[in-house]
């Protein structure tokens, strides 16, 4: 455990708060994909199926389990709870062209073919991708609330965090995981134009709005 | 080891 894996750690966690939080007190899921959030559930339940087989440590067993079940409260708020206020017409991003091509990937490069080998490489690969329909849902409506630009800028850091954890693990500990690299910055990447409104706009006390 | 190594990470 180094800084930037804490801190990252951290930092998902507290995206993940601050989407549900934001649900819950505006009781409302305007502007979030309810497909960004269905996908992100699957990549917590296919890359965590190891919970049930190997232990690790408290800390990892505990993120685990509140990744998982934030993850489902979300979904269920989105699409049972609080429905009536899901925009699902702007929110039609396909997500069969991400996941599919995201199986086949999983199942040609990967480190072993096994069953949990597998749906932890989809689990990887899907995460990177799996942002896409909320990006795409902005850029459809051309805004998006502060609150939810915080919530993406907290997950965009996460990733970023996690690529300064994987430096430091090679120099340190000699180790290094393409897939999860490979992955990792590709996903960094898709946050770049984001995070360089959030900078120029929402830090600087503006709401997020794309030119139409 | 690789494998390993990785499984801590969330």
């Amino acid at each position: 455990m180094n800084i930037f894996r804490l801190t990252g750690d951290l930092s998902h966690l507290a995206a993940i708060i601050i989407l549900l939080l934001k649900i819950w007190k505006s009781r409302s899921c305007a502007g979030i994909s309810g497909k960004s959030q269905i996908l992100f559930a699957i990549v917590f339940t296919t890359r965590y199926l190891d919970l049930l087989s190997t232990f690790i440590s408290l800390y990892n067993s505990c993120m685990k389990v509140i990744y998982i079940g934030c993850a489902y409260a979300t979904v269920y708020m989105i699409y049972m709870k609080f429905r009536a206020t899901y925009d699902g017409n702007h929110d039609s991003f396909r997500v069969e062209f991400l996941v599919v091509p995201v199986g086949g990937l999983a199942v040609l490069i990967n480190h072993d073919f096994s069953f949990m080998e597998i749906l932890w490489t989809f689990s990887i690969y899907l995460e990177s991708v799996a942002i896409l329909p909320q990006l795409f849902m902005i850029s459809k409506t051309g805004e998006a609330e502060t609150i939810t630009t915080h919530y993406l800028f907290c997950l965009g850091l996460y990733r970023a965090l996690y690529i300064f954890n994987w430096v430091w693990r090679f120099y340190f500990e000699g180790f290094f995981d393409l897939i999860a690299i490979v992955a990792g910055v590709v996903q960094t990447i898709l946050y770049c134009d984001f995070f360089y409104l959030y900078v120029t706009k929402v830090l600087k006390g503006k709401k997020l709005s794309l030119p139409a | 080891p690789s494998r390993e190594c990785r499984k801590d990470e969330l």
